[in-house]
Order: C-alpha cells, then sequence, then structure tokens
C-alpha cells in the first residue's frame, strides 16, 4: 500500500517538473527544488516502479507523464465545493484562473440568499440537489467549506451518494463511519506555526 | 542547516502529541499518525538532537515541549493578513476561533469601502499604514491575500519594513530580492491533484 502522504507528494514533484527546462534530474535537485530530503523522494517514487537510473537520474519528460498517469489527472479532476461562503469563493474563483487539469464543476450553499449568485463561471446551487449534482456531474472530490456544525452531516451525504474523496477545511473530523472516502483535512494555522520558526530564525542571525 | 520542509512537519507532529494521551511514542507511531514514514519522523527529529530511546521511542511530553520550544510559539505567533477580501476574512476568523498560539493582529486592505469593517474581533485597516502597523504591533510574519497584481508591491514592502516570514497565496513569486524573507507558497489546487488519485483508487477496489 503506498502511503497517502507520497501521494501527496508527488503534485509538487509534477508542478516542478513541468516548468522544468532539463533532459534529466537527479533526486536530489528534484528533492532540493521540492523540500523533501532524496531518500524522500527516491522512496516516494520507487512505490511506483523504478524510473531513474542510478548516478544518471530521472529522464524528466517520462517522470513528469508517469506521475500524471499516477494521480490520474489525464482524466482531468472533477470537484465540487460545497459552501460558497468567504473560502469557497476564494477557491472557486481561484481554481478558474487556469489550473487546467483541476476542474470545478458545482459550487452548493444552503442560504436562499447565496443561491443563484455567479461566482465566476458557476451559479451556487442549492444544496438541497446535492446528490443530483453528483450523479449528473460525475463529481469524485468534494471541497468542504461549511461550518463546523453542517460539516459531518453534509460529508455523510457526500459518502452515501458515491464522492471518494474530500478535502475538509471545517475544524472537526469528517467520514469517520466511510472507510471507503479518503478525507484530506486542511488547517491553514499549522502553515502560521511553521512560519514561527523563521522569524524567530532571522532574528538570531 | 535543517531543511525548511522538516520545519513544516513540526507543527502536525505537535498537533498530534498534545493530544495524545500516551506517555511514550515511537517513531513509527507518529509517522503513521501525521503521514509520514517512520525514518523521516526520526531523521526531522535528530536535527533538534536526540529525544528518543532507541526500542523504547519519545517522551510525549518532552518531545512537545521541545517542538513548542524549537517553532518559538512560547512567544506567541503575532502575524497579519494582507487582503480583507474572501481568502483574508476566511483565514481572520478561522484562526479567531480558538488556535491559542497563534493570533491575527491585523487585517489591511487597499479598498476604501473595506477599510474600517469588522471582521471578527478585527478592524479593517488601511494598506497605508502598513509599516507604521508593523512597527506598533511587532509584526514578524505576514498572509498575502491579495490578488496576483498587488502580491509584488506589497511583499516589497513588508521585507522593507522588517517581516520575515510570509505565507503567500497569490499565484505570482514574491520578494526574490530578499534572502532574509522566508516565503512559503500555497497552492490548494496541489490538494486536489492529490486527491485524484484517490478517486481514482477506490473506483478500483
Ligand atoms: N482549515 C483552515 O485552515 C480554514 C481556514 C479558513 C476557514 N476554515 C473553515 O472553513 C469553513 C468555511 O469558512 P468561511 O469563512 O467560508 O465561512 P462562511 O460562513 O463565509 O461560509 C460558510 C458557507 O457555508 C454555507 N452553509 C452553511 N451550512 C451549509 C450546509 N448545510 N450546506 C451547504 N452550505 C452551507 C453558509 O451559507 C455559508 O455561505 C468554516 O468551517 C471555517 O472554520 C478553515
Ligand atoms: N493559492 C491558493 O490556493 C489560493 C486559493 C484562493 C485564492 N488565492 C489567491 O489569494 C488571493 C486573494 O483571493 P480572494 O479570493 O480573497 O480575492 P479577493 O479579490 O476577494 O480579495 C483581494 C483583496 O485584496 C485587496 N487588495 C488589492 N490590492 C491590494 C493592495 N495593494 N493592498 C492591500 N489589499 C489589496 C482587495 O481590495 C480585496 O479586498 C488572490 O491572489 C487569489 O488568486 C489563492
Amino acid at each position: 500500500r503506498i502511503p497517502d502522504a507520497a501521494i501527496r507528494r508527488l503534485p509538487a514533484y509534477l508542478r516542478w517538473l513541468t516548468e522544468c527546462q532539463e533532459e534529466r534530474v537527479t533526486s536530489v535537485i528534484l528533492g532540493q527544488a521540492t523540500g523533501y530530503s532524496s531518500e524522500q523522494v527516491r522512496k516516494d517514487l520507487a512505490y511506483f516502479g523504478a524510473f531513474g537510473t542510478r548516478g544518471v537520474g530521472y529522464d524528466v519528460l517520462a517522470l513528469r507523464e508517469e506521475i500524471y498517469r499516477i494521480l490520474r489527472l489525464d482524466r482531468g479532476v472533477r470537484a465540487m465545493v460545497v459552501g460558497a461562503g468567504h473560502l469557497g469563493t476564494a477557491l472557486v474563483r481561484y481554481v478558474a484562473q487556469g489550473h487546467q487539469d483541476v476542474q470545478i464543476m458545482a459550487l452548493l450553499d444552503s442560504n436562499p440568499e447565496i443561491i443563484g449568485v455567479q461566482v465566476g463561471s458557476l451559479r451556487v446551487e442549492s444544496v438541497e440537489r446535492l446528490e443530483d449534482i453528483v450523479r449528473e456531474l460525475g463529481i469524485g472530490i468534494a471541497v468542504l467549506a461549511v461550518p463546523k456544525e453542517a460539516a459531518v452531516p453534509v460529508a455523510d451525504r457526500l459518502a452515501e451518494c458515491g464522492v471518494r474523496a474530500i478535502l475538509n477545511f471545517a475544524p472537526v473530523a469528517v467520514c469517520t463511519r466511510y472507510p471507503e472516502v479518503f478525507v484530506q483535512p486542511i488547517d491553514l494555522t499549522l502553515e502560521l506555526q511553521a512560519l514561527s520558526y523563521f522569524v524567530g530564525q532571522r532574528e538570531r542571525h
């Protein structure tokens, strides 16, 4: 079984490989560029077969296409956002700016005053239609941008109608009774805590 | 020199250790709980001194206090957000929900219609006062939640007046001419790309 964390690192490797102009890259360079140890890079890529040649590194194009295939980005990422508040709106507008292999297909909310509003190229739809929209659009991924108290019931509905991956911003565990759904929690305060180190670091120099 | 990525993992270890009820924990358990290999955990912690005893693991309380000290959370994280739009507002309201060691002290914007508005416990201030606010409040960390075209000029101002760490949401590189400022870019589409793998994974079972 491939550890989830290895999967989470692949998009960062892919982003860098897509912009890389070289023909070959070593695990040291790929690690430095993305912030991981060269052992971690080698270990991650080894889960998916041996692409590198000892001492010569990896073929950039081949590795790029391999990661693209592993992440199944060739099918396109069909996601929806539940919660058209501040966070949901910021995400929909950001993704629409052209991350071509990720597409947000629908934006749902429960507030009658927000339903029907245009956000980017989407019109906010009612969360009542969640099951229909997942089925009609073939949605596999949902972003949970609802308040804490709404998160568990909404996530249960997502699991029941076939969504298999959830990016969860709400500060509560969801889908604990649905082992077939992969839930990735996000907490941006962890990023701020890490930055605290660098503030201190700089002061000492 | 400690790799940046090792620092970024520490808050995830700390979050788990803070909730852990056991007296001791091994690198395998800490790794499984946070999604990293046990080698990665050992390697990360070894940068800061040897806390673990081979075969017995780490003392949870001691490790927690050590990471807390390494991240300098004892001083509290004093951050500000520039850009009081959707993302900035969502962040301020979220952090205010009680992540005690991270505090957003100020929220700035350039739009006269937003300046003066109350968001959580903060009143939006004018970005004209950026330098004064950084000095008066002793701000070390800034979150960049402004549009792409405003990001570089705002980040330069932050660097010039002493901010040493920036969480950058804008899709453009900032502070490239200020090596003393640590910039952490954030791209939530990478999280969505990683989830694509899990959708495919589940379908195959
Ligand atoms: N993890 C992080 O780093 C982080 C950062 C910011 C915000 N958050 C969290 O993300 C969530 C959204 O934050 P926000 O600032 O956008 O909040 P918000 O209040 O602006 O938006 C929430 C939206 O959800 C809608 N909603 C409520 N119940 C619903 C339901 N049952 N079905 C569908 N929609 C529903 C509301 O009408 C509202 O539009 C919150 O839970 C917040 O705590 C997390
Ligand atoms: N990286 C990611 O995953 C991600 C996700 C969502 C949004 N974003 C990015 O985050 C940024 C903010 O997104 P948003 O949805 O909140 O946008 P928004 O338009 O809602 O908010 C931007 C705010 O910045 C203010 N602003 C503009 N110029 C400014 C300046 N010079 N100084 C201070 N404030 C200024 C505007 O008045 C506005 O209130 C954008 O760059 C967006 O692309 C990134």
